[in-house]
């Protein structure tokens, strides 16, 4: 039965659910948003379709900004651990970190963690090389605390501002894996107190429901700090973040918008939103 | 789990002769919401049960099975032959090389996966030859130049000056001229949208004119599945599926949505990072069934 008189009545709402749906918001964040917004509805007497979906918006942006944590950056050097499944964009989000800081006249030092994959250091190096950072590697078969602890002397010895340290593609549900990123992140701890300083856990924005799941379990294991969306320029919607922010109550940081060094964007809740309904 | 809810559905309904129209709409419901939660897409989802609604309305309860088991194995029928057949077989060209081209977004498994197809084709008597055309992903012809290392396979490359095109045209060659009797072709990964990449794959394939062109899929991608996978089978025509990282929990419904848009079969699932014998598994809907219906 339509609830409210007027534009306003239930295939609107069967509408703004599809998209939402569409967008990879899951079902139940999509049920709780809803719902919500249905309340501040009835309590304003709304009767316009495009002012409920305003609200919508309002509380869309409302759960991104509730982990909104400024970024703070006072140790030297500032240890930057990047984790995420394989594939989501963790190496290429380095190469893109490296850059911005670099512009920003930071001193930065690239750990090539990822001593698993083929070529995973070449590939680093390769991105070191074309931004114009130095990186520490040991190639394929190394042992990642190692390269971590290497580096992290090259930072402290050479006065650099940030050591960015990359990890290999793990699957989350891979216990014994998920086991030796925290031993890599106790190494880290064991070096420098308060290291790593950020933990950005990396997520490809075509993600479904699955996104939260990684979401806990790096989280569980590495103590993320903020999430990366990456791939924001193909055409998904990166709708897993909300699900995302609030089971794991961090802030996304950062977009990746393509493959260049230069596509990278800091993250803005608004923004995020409008393109989310685009 | 699916069982579960439809389980509490129908105790709230009680026991009947014959499945009702309203018994299986409650059910439909809690189908319908492990599927979304599974990633199925939207709109596949609402095919899918209508279909299955049209089925179980007015069938008469089995004696030996209650009526959530009875919906549940209409449910599963009807998955495992939307999902498709088992085991369809790659090409094998009457005149060799038989080309393979892999093609896909970012990131979804395809260089990993053209070094498995290459020791799977080796150890059925094959001489497989892989090709590097992805020129853009830095130490990307190194990455295949390790796998294929690492299990024995020559890799055709040319480094990152030429364009893909010529490559692939030049490594046909070399392919014939050394007497390989299949050739896989590793591409870039590309966004559907892309237009001058999905233009470079089209021309790919008018030098290569490859027997297989083959998607590669992520098991954890979302609702965009649909829209991928359409946009490159209208691009490339696709001939089959490879589905990647079966071995994480993400539940996979994106296969349903892919084939349901394509038609095109699932050959192969991912099941590893490395290349070797078990991580690449020749495709059986049932290996995907359980874990879509959680
Ligand atoms: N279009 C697009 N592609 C991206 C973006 N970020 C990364 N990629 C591509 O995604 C692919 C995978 O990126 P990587 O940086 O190797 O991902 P990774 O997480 O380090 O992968 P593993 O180390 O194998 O787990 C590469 O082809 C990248 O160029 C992005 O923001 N947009
Ligand atoms: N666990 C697991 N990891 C996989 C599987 N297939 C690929 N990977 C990993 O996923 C990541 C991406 O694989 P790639 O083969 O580089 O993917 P790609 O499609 O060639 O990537 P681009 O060339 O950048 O588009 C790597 O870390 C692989 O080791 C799989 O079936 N299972
Ligand atoms: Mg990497
Ligand atoms: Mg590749």
């Amino acid at each position: 039965a339509a609830l409210f008189g007027g534009a306003l009545n239930a295939q609107v709402w069967d509408d703004l659910e599809d998209l939402l749906v569409q967008a990879d918001v899951g079902v139940n964040t999509t049920t709780e948003l809803v719902k919500r917004v249905k309340e501040r509805v009835r309590r304003a007497g709304v009767k316009e379709p495009a002012e409920a979906q305003q609200m919508l918006h309002e509380e869309m942006v409302k759960i991104l900004m509730d982990q909104d944590v400024p970024l703070s950056q006072t140790t030297k050097p500032h240890v930057v651990l990047v984790v995420g499944v394989n594939g989501a964009g963790k190496t290429t989000l380095i190469a893109k970190l490296a850059h911005r800081y670099l512009d920003k006249n930071q001193k930065v030092v690239l750990a090539a963690g990822d001593t698993f994959r083929a070529a995973a250091s070449e590939q680093l190096e390769t991105w070191g090389a074309r931004v114009g950072v130095p990186v520490v590697s040991r190639g394929q078969g190394g042992d990642p605390g190692a390269v971590v602890y290497d580096a992290m002397d090259v930072a402290t010895s050479t006065d650099c501002d940030v050591v960015i340290i990359d990890t290999a593609g793990r699957l989350h549900a891979k216990v014994n894996l998920m086991q030796e990123l925290t031993k890599l992140r106790n190494i880290i701890r064991r070096k420098m107190p308060d290291a790593p300083h950020e933990v950005i856990l990396v997520i490809d924005a075509t993600t479904g429901q699955n996104g939260v799941l990684q979401a806990k379990a790096f989280a569980a294991a590495s103590d993320v700090t903020a999430v990366a969306i990456t791939k924001m320029d193909g055409t998904a919607k990166g709708g897993i973040a909300f699900a995302i922010a609030q089971e794991i109550q961090r802030p996304v940081r950062y977009v990746g918008t393509g493959e260049k060094m230069t596509d990278l964007a800091l993250f803005d809740a608004t923004t995020f939103v409008d393109a989310l309904f685009a | 789990s699916l069982s579960d809810r439809l389980q509490a559905v129908f105790k709230k309904l009680g026991g009947k002769g014959r499945l009702s129209e309203e018994d299986v709409r409650e059910a439909m419901k809690q189908v319908r919401l492990a599927l979304l939660e599974a990633d199925v897409n939207l709109q596949v989802v609402r095919e899918f049960v209508a279909k299955v609604t049209e089925r179980a309305v007015g069938e008469e309860v089995s004696r030996s099975l209650t009526p959530s088991q009875q919906v549940i194995k209409i449910v599963r029928d009807e998955l495992v032959s939307l999902l498709g057949e088992a085991e369809v077989p790659l090409a094998d060209a009457t005149l060799p090389p038989t080309v393979i081209m892999l093609v896909g977004l970012q990131g979804a498994g395809k260089t990993t996966h053209a070094a498995k197809l290459a020791l799977h084709l080796r150890k059925k008597g094959k001489r497989p030859l892989l090709v590097a055309a992805d020129v853009y992903r830095p130490a990307a012809i190194a990455q295949l130049e390790s796998l294929g290392k690492q299990v024995n396979i020559p890799v055709y490359s040319e480094g990152t000056t030429a364009k893909p095109p010529e490559i692939v045209a030049r490594a046909l060659a070399h392919a014939r001229a050394e007497h390989c009797n299949y050739v896989i072709i590793d591409t870039a990964g590309r966004l559907q949208v892309d237009e001058v990449l999905m233009t470079e794959l089209a021309d790919i394939v008018t030098v290569a004119q490859p027997h297989e062109r083959l998607l590669v899929v992520d098991a954890m991608i979302g609702q965009e599945a649909v829209r991928v996978a359409d946009e490159f089978n209208k691009r490339v025509a696709l001939s089959g599926i490879i589905f990647t990282k079966i071995d994480g929990d993400a539940r996979g419904g994106a296969a349903l949505s892919v084939r349901s848009v394509t038609g095109v079969p699932i050959k192969f699932l991912g099941t590893g990072e490395k290349i070797e014998v078990g991580t690449l598994e020749v495709f059986h809907p049932e290996r995907l069934v359980s874990r879509i219906l959680g």
